[in-house]
């Protein structure tokens, strides 16, 4: 997670 | 979740299930990179650390699951079932793939997007990705004639990546915040990597020909 924003790609 | 995006996790995972019924239904390996496909699955499963720890939605775990899987069930079967490991042409398979593991670790821990044992693993597995496929091409150009699931397999791996660009540029101009410079980047790389093989596979399916990469 980067400043609170997940890697929501696979 | 975009339509390329979809579009492109679908490719890869048909990528997967083709290389899969080539070594089931042929019960041979031959035409296949195992250094690849050993790349492959470092990249998942220094991708999906957080895999136990950061939960996104069922789909992607569902997918991050089937991905490691898969990767390590043909890792296994090119390395142990005797059938498929005869068929390994480790002589045609010589690329120096640990180098690429080293340089991508290297890069990763300069550029990554925060220094934190995740993050550098990410950034890590999204380098490695880029160049997992050197040595399966270079394995097709020794291997001249490439047998049509072998091509398949390359040609839906490399539109997987094409298809995630859509996928960054779409969010580029929709989201407001959104920049993935490395996963960009380095899918750009990756794509370009596929190019001279998309050429020769357009070609081959133009003329209706066997794939034969130039050595």
């Amino acid at each position: 997670t980067v400043d609170g924003k997940y890697h929501d790609e696979l | 979740m975009n339509i390329f995006r979809l579009a492109g996790d679908m490719t890869h995972l048909l990528s997967i299930l083709v290389l899969l019924l080539k070594i089931y239904a042929t019960k041979s390996c031959s035409g296949v990179s195992r250094k690849t496909q050993e790349l492959y699955a470092i990249v998942f499963l220094a991708r999906y650390l957080d895999l136990f720890t950061d939960f996104i939605s069922v789909y992607n775990t569902f997918m991050k699951i089937v991905f490691i899987a898969s990767s390590l069930a043909i890792v296994w079967c090119i390395r142990v079932h005797p059938m498929v490991k005869r068929s390994y042409d480790k002589d045609l398979d010589t690329f120096r793939h640990y180098l690429l593991v080293a340089a991508s670790f290297l890069l990763a821990l300069f550029l990554h997007e925060k220094f934190t044992f995740l993050e550098i693993f990410w950034a890590f597995s999204i380098y490695l990705e880029a160049v997992a496929i050197l040595p399966q091409l270079v394995l097709l150009q020794r291997s001249g004639n490439v047998d049509n699931l072998t091509g398949q397999y390359v040609f839906f791996l490399g539109a997987y990546r094409g298809l995630y660009i859509l996928n960054w540029i779409y969010r580029y101009l929709t989201e407001p915040r959104f920049t993935r410079w490395i996963a960009c980047v380095s899918g750009v790389v990756q794509t370009a990597l596929y190019a001279d093989f998309f050429y020769y596979y357009f070609i081959s399916w133009k003329n209706n020909s066997k794939l034969k990469l130039p050595a």
